[in-house]
Parts: C-alpha cells; structure tokens; sequence
C-alpha cells in the first residue's frame, strides 16, 4: 500500500498548481524514494519534471512502486477545499484504481477526506541527461516572474542572452523592443536577493513567452529560480522546494529559420 | 521566422 502524510499539505496543492495549466492527466509515481511527475505539454515542447523526497513527509510508506493517474482539473478542484495550515494524507492501494485525500486540521478539528477514482494514463517518458549547461543563472523567482510578465505586452518570444553583461530578457513587436537586463548583484543580505550569474560561454536563446509564464506558476514554491542554458538545447527553468524536491520545467527553444 | 522542434528531437524516448 502507499501511505503519505504532508504536515504542510500547502507544499502538495502548490505543485498542482504549478503544472495544471500545461497538462491536463498526469501520473504521479510512487517510490520508496520520492514522489515523482514527468509529463510534456499537448504540443510536447515544454516537459515537467518534479520530485518530492520521501524526507518531506512525516510519514511515508510505499511498499510497491506504483503510478496514481490523474485528472489535474479535478484534483485542483479538490484541493480548493484544502484550507491553508491542513495536513494532507494521500493512501493507495496496490491496485491503485482509487486514492483516497484527507486534510486534517487540529486548530479547527475538522477532517475532509476525499475518494478521487484514477485513471491508467499512456505517457511517453523522455530521458533527459543530466548536462553540464554553459550558463547557469540564479534569481528571485519573483523577478523572473515579473519580467517575463511584463514583456507579453511587446511580442510573443523572449530572447534570454546571458553575457559577461549580465542576463538579458528582450522581446520585439508591432510596438516596439523591450530590453530587461539583470546583473550579477550579491549585495543584499538575504541571499534570496541575490543575482548570481555562471557563465562558461555566451548563450542566446529564443523562447515562446507563453509557456514561461505558465512556468511562473511555481514562484510560490521556490523564492529562488534558476535558469540553465546551453546553445541549441531546451532551457531548463527550475524552482527547488527547500532541500526536499524541486518543479523542474524544459523548453525547446525557438529556432531561427 | 521561427520553429520549435519538440523534446523528443532533444531526449531519448525512455
């Protein structure tokens, strides 16, 4: 049987949250380890990966490894009901055709569980290596969140440049041409702050703005994001949740033809 | 003019 208590149920509903707007069904395996999701976007050029170590929860038991297939529209729904501080509890069986949600809060004493029916979903699995990428960039998710926000009113792709200048954002349009330039700044004290750039080679891609706002949706997770990019490879946008996991999201850059 | 190839151009079906 499968058996998870989050104390923070909030972290769970945070996840949901983050790829409900790029898939639509989704698995979620189940590991002695972790809990884990890949899945690509219907157009396949944005790919999630997420991991939930199994040291995030207070109580963990997974006997078999299995995959709990589901619909995201309707456990978002369900996790509306979720108050903030709730504890949240998922169990399966081995057969895994039901799974069973509880959010438990002991200030107000109330207990709501959920029966949610699974579904068997055929999902293409990539393999994605683990690269040594030429740029690696780390920023207040916030930030990201905001630039690549403000930059839609310009055009439909954003080109990231990362120089020894810093990291550009730009977007070009029937307006006009907007220009977004982050620095290297370690100057705050709260390292959150910080603007921390790891460049080996200059890098310059193009990417659908779409699909990094749908990423943005992470920036509750994580106050950090980092950014990693290699010429004419997928941007790998990643959104670490404390030391216990990480939303991870690639896209396939645009090329010029 | 731009295209997208998608991810599996990039990563190896598992």
């Amino acid at each position: 049987m499968f058996e998870a208590r989050l104390a923070n149920g909030n972290i769970f509903k945070m996840i949901v949250e983050s790829i409900r707007e790029l898939v639509v069904d989704v698995n979620i395996d189940c590991s002695t380890e972790e809990l884990s999701i890949q899945c690509m976007d219907s157009a396949h050029v944005a790919l999630v990966s997420m991991s939930l170590s199994q040291s995030a929860f207070d109580h963990f038991r997974c006997d078999r490894s299995l995959s709990l297939g589901l619909n995201l529209p309707n456990v978002s729904k369900i996790f509306k009901m979720m108050g903030r501080d709730d504890t949240m509890v998922l169990k399966a069986e081995d057969s895994a055709d039901k799974l069973m949600l509880m959010f438990e809060n002991d200030k107000s004493g109330t207990i709501a569980d959920f029966e949610l029916k699974l579904m068997a979903i055929e999902a293409e699995q990539l393999g994605v290596p683990d690269t040594a990428y030429k740029c690696s960039i780390s920023m207040p998710s916030s930030e990201f969140q905001r630039i690549v926000r403000d930059l839609q009113v310009m055009g439909d792709t954003c080109k990231i440049s990362c120089t020894k200048e810093g990291l550009k954002f730009s977007a070009t349009g029937q307006i006009g041409t907007g220009n977004i330039l982050m620095r290297q700044n370690v100057a705050s004290e709260k390292e959150e702050d910080h603007v921390t750039i790891d460049m080996e080679e200059p890098v310059e891609l193009n990417f659908a703005l779409r699909y990094l706002n749908f990423f943005t949706k992470a920036t509750p997770l994580s106050p950090t994001v980092i950014l990693k990019m290699s010429p004419g490879l997928p941007i790998v946008i990643e959104y670490p949740i404390e030391q216990l996991g990480h939303v991870k999201y690639y896209l396939a850059p645009k090329m010029e033809e | 003019i731009f295209f997208q190839c998608t991810l599996r151009s990039y990563f190896q079906k598992k």
